[in-house]
């Protein structure tokens, strides 16, 4: 592992040990700035971590941002370390970023799934899931993003646990989802919340669950369309976006449903950039770019979230 | 290590409503332990589907049968994994 993480390899996949020392060495180069949280362990009892980004204050409004809820999506956990780098990085700008801290705090969860993450790294590249077991089951394991109390055991969700979306026999069964349900409602002021997955261009709001239009969506809808413009304008990437349910298909027990009916408004969620050639095996090489449009968008949410606190 | 030799991954991209529910029957067809990277959603939206090396024959089989157009678009995922293992593996010696 590299001194700092200035001359960390930002431009290659790396495994859950490298991104934790990453993250380490992150706070330890910034500790007035950063911190890093543990909000629960995992099935194989695995720490999960989150970074905080913070200029100070208590509890003060927050946005969130997860990568890598489903495993085998490398690319958005390899975008959360540029990310982490980058809120650093644009700390000592004059706009943008440093605006938002000044009144809010980031908090990050890089590995969103610690144990899926490391079975992709040690016995199965292609493994989605979380790693719990299940009485009576021959397979392993839960879509995380089917294990939310928002519509749970829908449909749009299996209820068969060797389906790659199976719900889970609760909802927040997985101590994955358990942990941040904790924190976000402990915390009881975060204003934005964004999980990133990847493949297939599109920036989603809710619902997913109902076709019931959210109250807020003709705001969110115009959010989205300009983060996706911004998105759009440094390499061309040609994303669709509007509400999940009809952008995609019907998916109960999804993570941004939770969170917009828990009251936080600005929920989005990301399929990030697809080649039409590699899908989840994504090359190194297009890490940086993929995790640099992205924060284009990043930056618009979060920027329209600042000036519309609420 | 889960081996993925011969794997393809195939692109249909539905363009008429029987082709789309065809696709949808896919999903019910377990026995051929099919992997979809992207699930149907709607017309002319793409559906990637890993398929393991025995059952491609029989898929393509199904799918030519039925009038469902395809293309392959990753020849062997093992291959693509390896390269993605070499890749880090110079990365952390270097």
């Amino acid at each position: 592992m590299p001194f700092s993480t200035s001359t960390f390899d930002y431009t290659s996949y790396h495994t859950l040990d490298e991104i934790y020392a990453f993250m380490d060495l992150l706070v330890a180069e910034n500790p007035n700035l950063v911190s890093k949280l543990e909000i629960g362990h995992t099935t194989e009892n695995r720490p999960i971590y989150v970074l905080k980004f913070s200029k100070g204050g208590t509890n003060r409004p927050a946005i969130w941002i997860d990568t890598g809820i489903h495993s085998r999506e490398w690319v958005t956990q390899a975008s959360g370390v540029w990310f982490a780098k980058k809120v650093w990085a644009d700390l000592t700008s004059p706009k943008g970023l440093a605006n938002i801290l000044d009144q809010m705090d980031i908090f990050l969860e890089i590995v969103t799934n610690p144990d899926g993450f490391v079975f992709t790294h040690t016995s199965n590249r292609m493994w989605r899931k979380t790693r719990s077991k299940h009485s009576g089951a021959l397979c392993v394991g839960v879509d995380p993003n089917r294990n939310w109390d928002a519509g749970f055991g829908g449909s749009g969700a299996s209820s068969n646990p060797c389906s790659e979306t199976y719900r889970g026999p609760y909802a927040n069964s997985e101590p994955e989802v358990q942990a941040i349900v904790d924190f976000v409602k402990s915390h009881g002021n975060i204003k934005a919340f964004i999980s990133i997955h990847s493949y297939s261009q599109l920036l989603l709001y809710p619902y997913g669950y109902t076709t019931t239009a959210v109250p807020d969506k003709e705001e969110l809808h115009q959010v989205a369309k300009e983060a996706v413009a911004a998105l759009s304008s440094l390499y061309g990437t040609n994303y669709k976006y509007g509400s999940i349910i009809t952008t995609i298909y019907q998916a109960s027990g999804g993570t941004i449903d939770w969170t917009y009916n828990q009251g936080i408004k600005y929920s989005f969620t990301f399929e990030l950039r697809d080649t039409g050639r590699y899908g989840f095996l994504l090359p190194a090489s297009q890490i940086v770019p993929t995790a640099q449009e992205t924060w284009k968008a990043l930056e618009v949410i979060m920027a329209h979230t600042r000036g519309h606190l609420y | 290590t889960e081996n993925f030799v011969g794997h393809q991954v195939l692109r249909i991209v539905p363009s008429s409503d029987a082709e789309l529910q065809k696709v949808r029957e896919l999903q019910e067809l377990e026995h051929l332990q099919l992997d979809f990277w992207l699930s149907p959603r709607g017309l002319g939206d793409p559906v990637d589907i890993r398929v393991p090396f025995p059952s491609l024959q029989p898929l393509k089989a199904h799918l030519e049968a039925n009038g469902v157009p395809y293309s392959i678009m990753i020849e062997d995922v093992q291959a693509l994994v390896d390269l993605e293992q070499m890749q880090m593996l110079r990365r952390r010696r270097f």
